[in-house]
């Protein structure tokens, strides 16, 4: 494939393998410097680098928001989801007064390919794939569910204990390096205010919690924003969005990603389920791409919003 | 490198909390080899589940024998597969 000269000419309406999207994220940091940095938060299991793309106009440790995608490697959509929206950050930063406001006070931190080893082995062995590529000692199936790996209810029901499985929650909770790199880095940048983890399919905005059918203290706050959310990204084609409480709207899974984020006391905890509910499932077309990501954009910026005018 | 020649991903509705739970039995039944691309949650909520060529009678012969309707979301995982893979190649010329 012919490399891009820049990220202007980068194919955002096609799928990349891992080396792309890699490059891609070192041309938009050389392009920006003023405003996009990568920071490698760890490594795989498999020693792939763990990126995360900052984008940031200046202060220090500005309170933050985060967003992933790809913790599910075969969810092709979200990875190519991800890198447009590193694009759209640059491009409208200066232009949207909604984005340079949040920008101009708020940090962005953005990682694309959150399962490295998973994506290149879709890419290459099975397309199908969806856990990490950690061997399991005692078993011949490999990898952990890197959404059932988190310190939140870890090991309850709604995770298997069975390492064949595509839920397996793994031997104890952040053993996966993929996890236990943004656990540290969470933990350690301390001023994360929103913490939304993209997956697909199926067209769901979701809020903690998945392990208890406890409702989180907040819930009318996140339920409303949620709505909001789901109205703005429905406006733009009219792709209908449930959403809700993990448990309740999906069912019960422990040791998510945002049941941890939330019980950090990072309050605007999301997940989405990006297309498809027709036809396609993870495989959806590449044509597809352009209009799930220009739609979920929509509903990431009412959250981003949402946390910039309510500081807490 | 996996392929996935004949494996069809069929989508399934219950009718009941009854049928829900004979589809949630589904998980269990190791020797079928199942990837549900969609979970089990709710009785207006459609599961997805891929199912292998060597076990697509058998499967749908089970949901046939308990009066579980489904429908054949995707008839070839691989025809479709490989149509993304030349979509790629062909972006990337």
């Amino acid at each position: 494939r012919p490399e891009p000269r820049n990220s202007d000419s980068f194919d955002f309406a096609n799928y990349h393998p891992i080396n792309e999207i890699y490059a891609f994220q070192d041309m938009l940091v050389a392009e920006n410097p003023n405003l996009v940095s990568k920071i490698v938060i760890g490594q795989s299991y498999q020693g792939r680098d763990l990126n995360v793309l900052k984008f940031s106009t200046g202060g220090t440790n500005r309170p933050a928001i985060w967003i992933d995608t790809g913790i599910h490697s075969r969810e092709w959509v979200t990875q190519a989801s991800g890198t447009w929206f590193a694009k759209k950050i640059v491009t409208e930063y200066g232009r949207d007064p909604a984005l340079t406001a949040i920008l101009d006070k708020m940090d962005i931190f953005l990682e694309i390919v959150t399962n490295p080893d998973g994506y290149y082995y879709t890419h290459n062995s099975n397309r199908m794939w969806r856990k990490t590529r950690k061997p399991n000692s005692g078993s011949n199936c490999v990898g952990v569910d890197p959404n059932r790996n988190w310190d939140a209810g870890f090991g309850g029901p709604g995770a298997s204990g069975n390492p064949c499985s595509e839920t397996y929650r793994g031997p104890r909770a952040h053993s996966e390096s993929e996890v236990k790199s943004i656990v540290d880095f969470v933990k350690s940048h301390r001023n994360f205010k929103a913490f939304i983890s993209i997956h697909s399919y199926s067209q769901m905005l979701l809020y903690p919690y998945g392990y208890t059918r406890t409702p989180v203290k907040d819930q009318a706050e996140l339920h409303s924003l949620a709505k909001k959310a789901i109205t703005d990204l429905a406006s733009l084609y009219g792709t209908r969005y449930r959403y809700g409480s993990i448990i309740n709207t999906i069912y019960q899974a422990s040791g998510g990603t945002i049941d941890w984020t939330y019980n950090q006391g990072i309050k605007y905890s999301y997940t989405f389920e990006l297309r498809d509910t027709g036809r396609y499932g993870f495989v959806l077309p590449a044509n597809q791409i352009i209009p799930t990501a220009k739609e979920t954009w929509l509903a990431l910026m009412a959250i981003m919003d949402h946390t910039f005018k309510n500081p807490y | 490198k996996e392929t996935f020649e004949g494996h069809q991903v069929l989508r399934i509705v219950a009718k009941d909390e009854g049928q829900l739970s004979l589809i949630k039995a589904l998980e269990d039944m190791s020797e079928f080899e199942l990837d549900f691309w969609r979970g089990v949650t709710d009785v207006s909520t459609p599961v997805d589940i891929r199912v292998p060529f060597h076990s697509l009678q058998s499967v749908k012969i089970h949901l046939e024998g308990q009066d579980i309707e489904y429908s054949v979301m995707i008839e070839d995982l691989q025809a479709m597969l490989d149509k993304e893979q030349e979509e790629m190649v062909s972006a990337a010329r």
